[in-house]
């Protein structure tokens, strides 16, 4: 059987927040070493990776390697009935074919019980090349879920540029364009406010902004985000999740003709 | 505005 005590289940549900409008169905595929997720959302242009290790639960067992097909829309329906605080543990029989959910409260005074059918889901999982990317970002991700957003306003694609000043965002539509630069700046208080750019080539990519407006649903799971690009490689947008994993969003370029 | 590429031409399925 496979079961998993999450004492911060408020992680679980920014997750579920975070990709459930990206991907429809997935496996999440469960061993001793944790969960793990990786999709392709409808129109195969983004890929999302999730990585939960057990390490990170209070309690985490797998006897069995288990693909637990999960329509992703309803477990966000149940997730959504636990509390913030709650201790969310999940549980699957390696024969069954549902999943449970079960919520604490904090002072273990209510307890809820979720069950959930399982779907047959039969994913290719794509190989993901370790990669020496030319350029690397990291920066506030709230700040990165602003430009985004402000970006969106003005167009529906985003020049993302590298140098060793710092990144740069542009666009352009009907109303105008715009650029906005963020400079490497390390004199900050706490370290999450840095923006630290680790370049070896100058790098300048397209992307589809609805994609990356998309991927900022998981700015609730870290205070920073880390993009990496290289020269005509997908950008990847990482969310740290503290002790546990991260989730991973891969976004394919758009290509000058 | 470029055509806009698509995941799996980067990533090979396994």
């Amino acid at each position: 059987m496979f079961e998993g005590r999450l004492l911060q289940g408020s992680l679980l549900k920014k997750v579920l927040e975070a990709i459930k409008d990206l991907v429809t169905d997935t496996n999440f595929d469960c061993s001793e070493t944790g969960i793990a997720l990786q999709a392709m959302d409808s129109s195969h242009v983004a890929l999302v990776s999730l990585l939960l290790k057990d390490t990170g639960f209070d309690h985490f067992r797998c006897d069995r390697n288990l693909a637990l097909g999960i329509n992703l829309q309803n477990m966000s329906k149940m997730l959504k009935c636990a509390g913030n605080d709650d201790i969310i543990t999940l549980k699957a029989e390696d024969e069954g074919d549902t999943i449970t959910f079960m919520f604490e409260s904090p002072n273990q005074d209510k307890i809820s019980d979720f069950e959930m059918k399982l779907m047959d889901i039969d994913s290719e999982h794509l190989g993901i090349p370790d990669t020496d990317y030319q350029a690397i970002v990291t920066m506030p991700s709230a700040e990165f879920q602003r430009i985004v957003r402000d970006l969106s306003s003005i167009g529906d694609t985003a020049v993302i540029g590298v140098t060793k000043e710092g990144i740069s965002f542009s666009t352009g539509g009907d109303i105008g364009k715009a650029n906005i630069v963020c400079r490497q700046n390390t004199n900050v208080d706490k370290e999450e406010d840095q923006t630290t750019v680790e370049i070896h080539e100058p790098v300048s990519l397209t992307f589809a902004l609805r994609y990356l407006n998309s991927f900022t649903k998981a700015t609730a799971l870290s205070p920073q985000v880390t993009l990496s690009l290289s020269k005509e490689l997908p950008i990847v947008v990482e969310y740290k999740i503290e002790k546990m994993g991260f989730l991973r969003f891969y976004l394919a370029p758009k290509i000058e003709e | 505005k470029g055509r806009q590429t698509s995941i799996a031409s980067f990533f090979g399925a396994k």
